[in-house]
């Protein structure tokens, strides 16, 4: 169990502390605006709520703040110099790491300036989660092992589909290995010589980039 | 390769038409304002920027709209009524798939009731990612896969050390992949059912959301 603290309640601080109180951590969740305060106290009866102005040296030294495992400040941007501000007083009075919320490149770069040890750009970062999980629906993920090999989460192609793994032949014929096999109708497993391969089931399969991509996998 | 329209370039527009394009699929990207198309055009010259309203439905008939694979309409908080009508106007015109963007529950179900196929709430989604960060220091990454699936990158776990995967059985057991395997000494590779985990290896690991946040790896 660790011990979080979180500056500014909107949508994504509100998201984060009701996340990490579900997680079952202490948290400490602070906004100037009473009303927000006032509004999520029945919601979140475990996190201590506290109208407060993350500005004010004085009031954070007296919520301890640097006995927490770590903060957030996710101020928007609404209040850009309040986040800057926050962030270096809460690194003066040693929270020992600091998550900060920036708007782009440049805000960024100051947050790091001033003490965040982590920026994060959530609009930059949805865009490109989403990117992927459009761009292939039935390639589900795609990981790059560096070098020149990678992975893919893939439905099973239609040429694969009730034939066995000794059957296929993968890595002999195409050096691609059958990593995983997540059946539609069931728990993921890992792969045998005489599993059989049925539509709908989900395979992630491995092997240098362009065995990937020249494989039914990737060419339909 | 795959061919999508994106309407509204602000950051998460923008991240989304640049991934999509870095992937090597065909973009047509929508934004009302000529000065942000205008802009644009240097960084990203593979990419058919397009000035124009979404929500006019004979200039959204005359760039096929309907011939794309899927749409997302990531218009944000300062036009919320524009992006309703612009996914009702996709929807209308026969778009196969549309995701939208909402600043919250009511907002998701209207775009919902409109057409949308999927909805996304940004600032929530990354609220939620990065309380898993945060909570666990071992845990360097999560990626939401969509549905209720999620990746995740982390240390090996105390528990799992010097074990082999087949030893460990986590899919039978916990219903997780382990996806891939960073280790500590070495370029990235696929793991087997012979491969031992080692202390200070990273694995990628996948699997659902309340199986992930169950396991050793985000409760240690
Ligand atoms: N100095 C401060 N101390 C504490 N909280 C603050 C301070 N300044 C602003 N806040 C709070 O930060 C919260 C979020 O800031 P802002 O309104 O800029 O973001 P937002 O864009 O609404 O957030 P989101 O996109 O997450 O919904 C607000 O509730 C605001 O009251
Ligand atoms: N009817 C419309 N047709 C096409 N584009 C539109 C329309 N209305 C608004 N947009 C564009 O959508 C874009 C994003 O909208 P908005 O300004 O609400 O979001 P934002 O909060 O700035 O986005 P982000 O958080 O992603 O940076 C703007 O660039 C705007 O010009």
């Amino acid at each position: 169990k660790r011990q979080f603290v979180v500056v500014g309640l909107g949508r994504l601080g509100l998201s984060m502390v009701a996340t990490l109180d579900s997680l079952g951590h202490d948290v400490l969740a602070i906004d100037s605006r009473e009303d927000v305060i006032q509004d999520l106290a029945d919601d979140l009866p475990n996190v201590h709520l506290v109208a407060a102005d993350a500005t004010d040296e004085g009031a954070m030294r007296g919520l301890d703040v640097e006995s927490f495992d770590a903060a957030a400040v996710l101020i928007g941007e609404n209040h850009v110099e309040a986040g800057i501000l926050a962030t270096a007083t809460l690194k003066e009075l040693g929270v020992p790491k600091i998550v900060a919320r920036a708007t782009g490149r440049v805000h960024a770069r100051v947050l790091e300036r001033v003490g965040a040890d982590r920026v994060i750009q959530p609009e930059r970062e949805i865009g490109e989660q989403l990117a992927r999980i459009m761009a292939s629906p039935a390639l589900l993920d795609y990981v790059d092992l560096g070098e020149d090999e990678a992975l893919i989460e893939a439905e099973v192609p239609k040429e694969w589909v009730n034939r066995s793994l000794s059957e296929l032949a993968l890595s002999r014929k195409a050096g691609l290995t059958i990593v995983a096999l997540k059946p539609k109708d069931g728990a993921g497993s890992l792969p045998h010589g005489d599993t059989v391969l049925r539509e709908g089931d989900v395979i992630v399969v491995g092997g240098r980039k362009k065995d990937l991509d020249s494989s039914e996998l990737v060419q339909p």
